[in-house]
């Protein structure tokens, strides 16, 4: 069964399933140790290799493979991984579980377009506002629960290796719990792309009981250090707006929605042409919100359910009224109307059929010369004759009149 | 009793050349 409509075949909002969005994607970092070849790291030599393909690659617990930057010397130094997702997720974290000490001050950001531009997603920092400007321990309020914070957390040195920084991105938001009508936070979880910078390490020299204070009295330290990483992960879904229950690949190997409810676009974020009924919305929990046009046969019944359940005409009957402008209509089966609810110029009603009966409207066909117009009445489909003319298409000679030779006067009495 | 349909042949339109339709 398909996800996006229930058993009577009704659409219901449908999601993607929850993936690791990072796994088997290419990490850029801009520091990668081996070249020139050292000791510890040779990136010609696959044993002795540290890749970022082993940030996002499978790990198992007996046998975890890190990416491990150069060897730094000089202190800030950032260090930066940039993993692009290829199209538009929700993420709900990202996490880093690190093979080197945890670094002392970390930032995420995510992009939105693709790499164009960059907004800070999360710091972690044991000096936030020095290294950051931002306070460690902000409130977080639904006026700026779309702005990334600074923790002292996931910042210690200790464990040495196998340490985690994890950021929730909908932890601590307020309207998390409605999320369906944020649109503040469905904007803050969408990330087309994911960076994370290392900006600060722990001063080695810690280990012996001192006080990492030659940074903080504004020199720069010399001891030499590195940033190594087993996992990458990003935890989220394809965004689909509720419109799609999976991702695949387009013809061009992209990653796009498998989109249903007449939807479209990478993310279903617009309605198929014909099907602007009513805007464009993401589908709820309560409403699919599935994209209505005059073709679709969905939409007509639940029309028709509705004017059963009122009892009224259903050209009298105002469903979904000021939900907003009709950008076109559907043009299916020649009817007209927000809703497809009578029948559009040069055709009338065939009452004899369901307005859901691709029949129900015929073509008024009046006749080129008999007939003054080509509109015939919407009810009857009688088209407007001219003098002496008569007939449903007014192709007949009314009784004591005769065929002219004339096409302006078609009948005149004898 | 119906009465015959119009008869398109019959019509001159040598004054009416922009009215005639298509055929």
């Amino acid at each position: 069964p398909d996800p996006c409509y229930d058993e009577s075949g009704a659409p219901r909002r449908c999601i993607p399933e929850f993936v690791n969005a990072a796994f088997g994607k290419e990490v850029q970092a801009s520091s990668t140790c081996g070249k020139p070849p050292t000791r510890h790291c040779n990136a010609s030599d696959p044993r002795k290799a540290h890749p970022p393909t082993y940030l996002t690659d499978l790990n198992t617990a007996s046998n975890m493979t890190c990416w491990r930057s150069e060897t730094l010397h000089h202190s800030p130094q950032n260090v930066t991984l940039t993993l692009s997702l290829g199209k538009k997720f929700e993420v709900v974290y990202v996490s880093l579980q690190f093979c080197s000490p945890r670094p002392e001050s970390t930032a995420i950001l995510k992009s939105m377009d693709y790499g164009k531009t960059w907004v800070p997603y999360q710091y972690y920092s044991s000096q936030c506002r020095k290294i950051y400007g931002k306070p460690s321990k902000a409130t977080v309020t639904k006026q700026n629960e779309q702005e990334a914070l600074c923790t002292d957390g996931l910042t210690d040195l200790y464990p040495l290796t196998g340490g985690l920084i994890a950021f929730s991105t909908l932890d601590g938001r307020p309207s998390a719990q409605d999320f369906d009508s944020s649109p503040v936070l469905q904007d803050w979880v969408t990330a087309t792309d994911i960076r994370v910078v290392f900006s600060r390490p722990h001063l080695f020299r810690d280990l012996g009981g001192r006080d990492a204070g030659g940074e903080e009295e504004g020199g720069t330290t010399s001891s030499p250090y590195y940033y190594a990483v087993g996992e990458l992960q990003v935890g989220g879904r394809c965004k689909c707006n509720g419109h799609a229950a999976r991702c695949i690949k387009d013809k061009e190997q992209k990653l796009v929605c498998d989109c249903k409810h007449n939807t479209e676009g990478p993310e279903c974020d617009r309605c198929k042409p014909f099907h602007y009924d009513r805007p464009w919305q993401r589908a709820t929990a309560r409403e699919a919100n599935e994209c209505l046009g005059c073709s679709s046969p969905s939409p007509q019944q639940i029309f028709w359910k509705l004017v059963a359940s009122q009892q009224q005409q259903p050209w009298s009957f105002p469903v979904h009224s000021g939900s907003g402008q009709v950008t076109a209509y559907g043009g299916g089966h020649n009817t007209a109307g927000r809703h497809c609810h009578y029948c559009k110029e040069g055709f009338y009603r065939d009452l004899s059929k369901a307005i859901t009966d691709r029949k129900a409207c015929k073509a008024c066909d009046c006749h080129p010369v008999g007939a003054a117009g080509k509109t015939c009445n919407q009810t009857t489909g009688q088209c407007p004759c001219k003098d002496g003319v008569t007939g449903l298409t007014c192709n007949r000679c009314a009784k004591g009149y005769q065929q002219s030779r004339s096409p302006v006067a078609p009948c005149i009495r004898p | 009793d119906v009465m015959p349909t119009l008869d398109m042949a019959l019509f001159d339109w040598t004054d009416y050349e922009d009215l005639k339709p298509e055929m």
